[in-house]
């Protein structure tokens, strides 16, 4: 989950008898401007399994079966076609009853990076039986959720830091000195190619450019969230966006030098912000 | 950020372990073409956010 250096692998249908919920979400006004979003749960409410149902059920379902729950984001693209995107699975017991939580904070990044007018979050939950194979008990079939709309209906819980105290400032102000109290700002600086021997006779250009810094620091916050959110780091000022430096070098071939372009990546910081390790890297958003 | 990494930088894009001798004399001759420099501004200007992962 959450790597950006997988993607899900499309594969083909050996068992489609999952049963399958769709449930909508309204987002709109849900996000507070000018907030980072921490953490999105979903909580669903396992209904406690009829008697009757258990009795009707071909064969014994042993205390410890389970059945596999897994949360995908729908999107609804332009041409009217669907797109599914894995955001969390996990084994719930068939015997259990009572509110189940599920991480979709990979869901609603996705949904924040639509285009407006946004559909709202929906999101596909699927109840598989926990193995696959001639042996596999239907048990699953036995999970039921509150639906919308009734008694125990699904909850989706967003929980955001407010920028304006656990955000960044923009640049820093130069005119005043960066302290331990300054808050997380792109300090602005100069960087001189010119007086550098290695660069002499083979950097044309340029001949010096601004460099930032991102310096200050962060509003860490308070330890009851922090306890909430235990795989969160400390909040630090960090290179948020970055962009590339061209430059005109001089290439020597065979006898006869020329002039080259080259492109250096990540080189010049265009925002800074406060960020948490163990914080989600958005997943970009498919076209 | 350090002339250091942005040598460092430079080595890795052109796939060189040090940066070339060169003499003093070529360089003063050596006009940029226009080409180049088209290239190198259209760069400048276009140099696009790129989303950084973090630390």
């Amino acid at each position: 989950r959450f790597s950006q250096n997988f993607r899900e692998v499309a594969g083909r249908f050996l068992v489609s008898e999952a049963s399958t919920h769709l449930l909508v979400f309204g987002m709109e006004q849900r996000l507070p401007p000018n907030s980072e979003l921490v953490q999105a749960v979903l909580r669903l409410f396992q209904e406690p399994l009829p008697r009757a149902a258990l009795r009707r059920h071909e064969r014994p379902t042993p205390r410890s079966a389970r059945a596999r729950v897994t949360i995908e984001w729908l999107r609804v693209r332009d041409d009217g076609s669907n797109r599914t995107a894995l955001i969390d699975s996990r084994l719930v017991s068939i015997h259990e009853s009572g509110w189940k939580a599920f991480d979709v904070t990979e869901a609603v990044n996705f949904w924040q990076q639509l285009s407006r007018p946004r559909q709202p979050l929906l999101l596909q939950v699927s109840v598989q039986r926990e193995h696959l194979g001639p042996g596999a008990s239907g048990a699953h079939r036995l999970v039921r959720f509150g639906a919308q709309g009734a008694r125990g209906e699904p909850q989706l819980e967003l929980h955001t830091l407010d920028l304006k105290d656990y955000g960044a400032q923009g640049n820093c102000d130069p005119e005043a000195p960066v302290t331990e109290g300054t808050r997380c700002c792109r300090q602005e600086t100069y960087l001189d190619l010119q007086g550098m021997t290695w660069a002499e006779n083979w950097v044309l250009e340029p001949p010096g450019f601004l460099t930032y810094e991102c310096v200050g620091s962060c509003l860490q916050p308070p330890e009851a969230l922090t306890f909430k959110w235990p795989f969160l780091g400390p909040r630090q000022c960090i290179a948020s966006e970055t962009a590339s430096l061209p430059m005109i070098v001089r290439m020597k071939e065979g006898g006869r030098t020329r002039a080259q372009v080259v492109s250096l990546p990540n080189m010049r910081v265009q925002k800074c912000s406060c960020a948490s390790d163990g914080a989600l890297v958005p997943r970009g958003l498919e076209p | 950020l350090s002339g250091e990494q942005v040598l460092d930088s430079l080595l890795k894009q052109l796939q060189l372990d040090q940066p070339p001798v060169l003499d003093g004399d070529a360089a003063e001759g050596l006009a940029i073409p226009a080409h180049v420099r088209a290239q190198y501004v259209a760069l400048l200007q276009h140099s696009h956010a790129d989303h950084s992962r973090g630390k």
